[in-house]
């Protein structure tokens, strides 16, 4: 068609659209080469701190990945979620796709295959990120994903443990009534 | 989350996410980034979509699945967008979130909610040195 090559992404990450570009188009590589490369700059300029280390810390301060590739000739895909201590997450899950009969690997144990693959563990940590957590804490851990526990995730921090059912009727008689 | 197509000179089409999820989420959650069909997914007769947005929302719909499969059904990349997205809001109302779609003769349209213009850059022979595109959301 008129309109191929192609690559196209969200957000205005413009240099890795371009890598990918420069790939199908000027390097004629393959479109599942394309976007590695093209995810994989936005991995190295942790684009909008959405993408990459140093972003997104969890709760425990600690910056995650996930990522995901599929070949729509091969319907063949590699995944990684929660990965840890790797920064190039799009080529490890290249590697799952390409090494493995499975699909997606995760956690600590996803950082075990990337080892085996040839990658180094670093520390996905930065004095930015570690800032963006310490804040999160000092403004009582707001917001969070908590519901159904106690303390109140509201207004603490954690540790929360389910709402006993002493609980649960206290709240229903507090919040349902005429 | 960056969430890319690519479609190389073979007409073959791959699909790729890259995110760190949600800020301060609880340790050992995945958003729907490496997730089939929800982040991202191929069908090399069809085309590809890919999402970004409230994962925990989105990966419940299977949006990029959806689309393509609605391009499958003979929709147009932006009538597939624009249903995977919808779906979502029909029972999400507040959920923010986007979505990208490209079928296989290098069409794309993109859709998105709750967001301001959406935002997404495209590199094609139409747009050699690339374009940032803009499209309100539904």
């Amino acid at each position: 068609g008129v309109g191929l090559p192609i690559a196209i992404n969200t957000w205005p990450f413009t240099n890795a659209t371009a890598t990918a570009w420069n790939a199908v188009y000027r390097r004629n590589l393959s479109a599942i080469d394309a976007v590695e490369l093209g995810c994989s700059v936005c991995e190295r300029e942790q684009c909008d701190l959405t993408v990459g280390y140093g972003g997104s810390p969890d709760e425990d301060g600690e910056t995650t990945l996930d990522a995901f590739i599929m070949d729509g000739v091969t319907m063949n895909v590699g995944a990684v979620g929660a990965l840890r201590g790797v920064k190039s997450a799009i080529s490890v899950a290249r590697r799952v796709l390409e090494h493995t009969q499975h699909s997606i690997l995760v956690g600590e144990l996803a950082t075990q295959f990337a080892l085996q693959m040839g990658f180094q563990v670093e520390n996905l940590t930065t004095p930015q990120s570690r800032e963006m957590w310490q804040s999160w804490r000092t403004n009582s851990c707001q917001p969070n994903y908590w519901m159904g526990v106690e303390p109140d995730p509201r207004q603490q921090c954690g540790p929360y443990q389910p709402l006993s059912s002493t609980s649960d009727r206290f709240s229903q008689a507090e919040y349902s009534h005429d | 989350t960056i969430s890319m197509v690519a479609i190389d000179r073979h007409g073959h089409v791959a699909v790729g996410t890259s995110s760190n999820g949600a800020n301060h989420k609880i340790p050992g959650r995945v958003g729907d980034a490496p997730l089939v069909g929800a982040g991202g997914y191929a069908d090399g007769t069809v085309g590809a979509a890919a999402c970004t947005g409230d994962g925990d929302v989105m990966m419940r719909f299977l949006p990029s699945f959806l689309a393509v499969e609605e391009m499958r059904r003979g929709s147009s990349p932006e009538d597939a967008a624009k249903t995977a997205i919808s779906r979502i809001a029909q029972y999400y109302p507040t959920f923010s979130g986007a979505i990208i779609a490209v079928n296989i003769r290098g069409e794309y349209a993109a859709s998105c909610h709750g967001l301001d213009n959406f935002p997404y850059s495209v590199h094609s022979p139409l747009h050699p040195s690339g374009v940032v595109l803009r499209v309100p959301c539904v």
